[in-house]
């Protein structure tokens, strides 16, 4: 028979860590790990307008197209796997 | 390119390197050419040279660990961060690379295992291969009564008779103080009975065992190798799947997808998850060591990130299988240090297609040196690195109908043509990024009409996607198509659940349901498909018709079996301009 309502089971596995993070907190603490919120006196406050001139920062430096949005490109870029060397500072 | 503040580098030029520790998932003689290697992109453009200690005080230590390893600077996990390095300097850490062994290290395309004893002198396992007329795609005990895995290092052993045996606790140990010995079962420690190796007693995660009885009184250990079905990660890191395990009442005798929202293959690591909930995530293609070596390397040698994305030194990692330096670590690196006496390397024009994608790596007969050159440079996470408009692709590895649409397969990419007349053909596409589980090379695929269910062929291995839940690999002989059949060409769909697998010059009949071929079968194709190619390399269904293509044309064939049109499967299957 056809499998109708036959939806996909999805189990939580013990053990594992699923990240509950909103894209927004994934960014910043992307930008912080990575050494972009270095800048002196550059705190981000949690206004839109802030990390928007971070993220902008980020685009330019992974050669990104420099919106200053969480476009997907630029999500697809904060899940990558990746050296953990700042990207900027030390 | 980009330098650490202050230009930090190397006083001398002769510089020196440990290696700490190993990480369970490579062979150390692997590890160790990996590394050797990776620094060997850096000696080839610079005066520099790079000597292999065993012992004493050196300029870069290399280490691999997990989590919180001890310098501030703690790994995360499987994924995401991979590895760092510290730049040149007198600090401890300076130098220092160090790698996170979350992450599942082989070559960049998928396990190596490296056998040992029996009669192929430390060649690699390969599979699948065949014995008494099974295929196997793992090591396997079958044929011992002693445990021990082995596995064939050509094809057939049935024929070659060429084996080895496979990365197990019950053959050696590695690091430790126990000098290489196998484990003891059972062992005792801290007055406790182990009948495996256990991570008890610490807390890196590294599974151990005693190589003597009794560990409380001989303080003699080692760390047991990963064998070749280890999970990663889960609740199990490093122990083998078992199958057949039952997950939710059914049996699966393959890494599988369901139970997750991503599409990643996993298994219990008991028979029974349902009871026991052990589980982890199947063996993937895991991160090339020496690409995300020679990386770090850089770091080490004064190197930051770059922003080029096709140069070694971008932050994010991409496998490629052809690596070159890119100029810009060239001019990076030798702005530092000079470019010392080598001949100059000859610098690659970049491919504006991508590269041909090897099947499985490849290991010289000693096993210890990689034959192709394992690629550099991340490119981010663009749909493809190098897009290919399909109508100039030329060939391609599959065609299938799925759905309506026709769908080019080629060298881990895909594309999708719409079945409204001339639309625009879409992608290039990743598989991987649609179909994780699946290998970049697609020999055939079709999609049963009832179940929704896509069934995809590679070499001699078949893998089922229904939604993203997808189970595979398995080998095709649990179909009923024979160990002499090196990979399905193509699938025709027919009515009432079956479809036509094709191979060379023969043909089957596949029950989907079953998922077993029909009695009777194979059939020669000229028996049923007269006036087609045999050798055609791209057999499907589309719009009620049959294709057989062999470059650049396809013989079109109606239901009644006669070939009602000769064309080219670029103009006329594919409409391009």
């Amino acid at each position: 028979a056809p499998l109708q309502g036959n939806s996909p089971v999805v189990i939580s596995f013990p053990g594992e860590m699923v990240s509950q993070m909103s894209d927004w907190e994934r960014a910043h603490r992307y930008l912080e790990r990575y050494g972009y919120l270095n800048e002196p006196g550059s705190g981000v406050d949690g206004k839109q307008r802030k990390l928007d001139y971070f993220l902008k920062k980020m685009q330019k430096q992974l050669g990104l197209p420099e919106t200053g949005e969480l476009d997907a490109p630029t999500l697809d870029a904060l899940r990558a796997p990746r050296c953990g060397v700042p990207d900027v500072g030390s | 390119f980009q330098t650490f503040q202050g230009d930090l580098k190397w006083d001398h030029t002769d510089l020196t390197y440990r290696v700490v520790n190993y990480s369970p998932d490579l062979d150390t003689s692997i590890t160790d050419d990996a590394f050797a290697r990776a620094f060997k992109v850096w000696s080839n453009v610079t005066p520099l040279t790079f000597t292999k200690r065993q012992s004493g005080e050196v300029d870069i230590l290399i280490q691999f660990g997990t989590g919180e390893h001890g310098d501030g600077y703690p790994f995360d996990g499987k994924d995401g961060l991979l590895a760092h390095a510290f730049p040149p300097g007198k600090d401890t850490y300076s130098g220092d690379a160090h790698f996170d062994d979350d992450e599942f290290w082989t070559l960049g395309t998928g396990i190596v295992v490296k056998s040992y004893g029996g009669n192929s002198d430390g060649a690699t396992c390969h599979f699948p291969f065949v014995f008494e007329g099974q295929a196997y795609s793992t090591c396997t005990t079958d044929g011992r009564t002693d445990g021990v895995p082995w596995c064939a290092t050509t094809a057939s052993f049935d024929q070659d008779k060429r084996y080895g045996f496979c990365p197990s606790e019950l053959l050696f140990t590695y690091g430790g103080n126990g000098g290489g010995e196998k484990c003891v079962f059972p062992f005792v420690f801290l007055g406790k009975s182990y009948d495996a190796c256990t991570t008890e007693g610490r807390q890196d995660g590294y599974r151990w065992c005693a190589t003597t009885a009794n560990f409380d009184q001989d303080k003699k250990y080692g760390f047991c190798p990963n064998r070749d079905t280890a999970v990663i990660g889960g609740n199990s890191q490093g122990e083998p799947c078992v199958f057949p395990f039952t997950f939710l009442g059914q049996r699966y005798s393959a890494c599988t997808s369901e139970g997750r929202q991503d599409g990643r293959l996993w298994c219990a690591t008991t028979s029974n998850y349902d009871v026991d909930k052990k589980w982890g995530l199947c063996p993937d293609k895991g991160y090339s060591l020496f690409l995300v070596a020679a990386h770090e390397f850089g770091h080490s040698l004064g190197l930051e990130h770059s922003s080029v994305r096709e140069a070694l030194m971008y932050p994010m990692y991409t496998y490629e299988a052809d690596f070159h330096l890119h100029p810009d670590d060239v001019a990076g690196i030798q702005f530092l240090y000079g470019k010392g006496s080598a001949p100059e390397p000859t610098v690659p024009s970049w491919p504006t297609q991508s590269p041909d994608v090897p099947e499985e790596p490849t290991t010289e007969a000693d096993g210890s040196t990689t034959t192709e050159d394992y690629g550099s440079a991340a490119t981010g996470s663009t749909p493809v690195d190098h897009p290919t408009d399909a109508c100039s692709a030329g060939w391609y590895n599959a065609v299938a109908e799925i759905k309506t649409e026709l769908y080019l397969f080629k060298d881990g990419q895909y594309w999708r043509k719409p079945s409204a007349g001339a639309a625009r053909i879409q992608g290039p596409l990743r598989i991987r990024d649609t179909w994780p589980a699946l290998p970049d090379l697609i020999d055939a695929a079709f999609q049963d009409p009832l179940t929704k269910k896509l069934f995809f062929f590679s070499g001699r291995r078949f893998w089922t996607y229904r939604g993203t839940r997808a189970l595979g690999p398995r080998s095709i002989e649990k179909l009923g198509i024979g160990g002499d059949v090196q990979k399905v060409t193509g699938a025709l769909r027919r009515k009432n659940g079956k479809v036509l697998l094709f191979s060379g010059e023969q043909f089957w009949r596949l029950d989907v349901k079953a998922e077993r071929v029909d009695r009777g079968y194979p059939r020669h194709t000229d028996s049923l498909f007269a006036g087609v190619p045999l050798d055609a390399q791209n057999i499907f269904l589309y719009k009620g018709k049959y294709y057989f293509c062999r470059d650049p044309f396809c013989w079109r064939m109606t239901p009644q079996y006669q070939v009602d049109k000769v064309g080219y499967l670029k103009y006329d299957v594919l409409q391009c301009p």
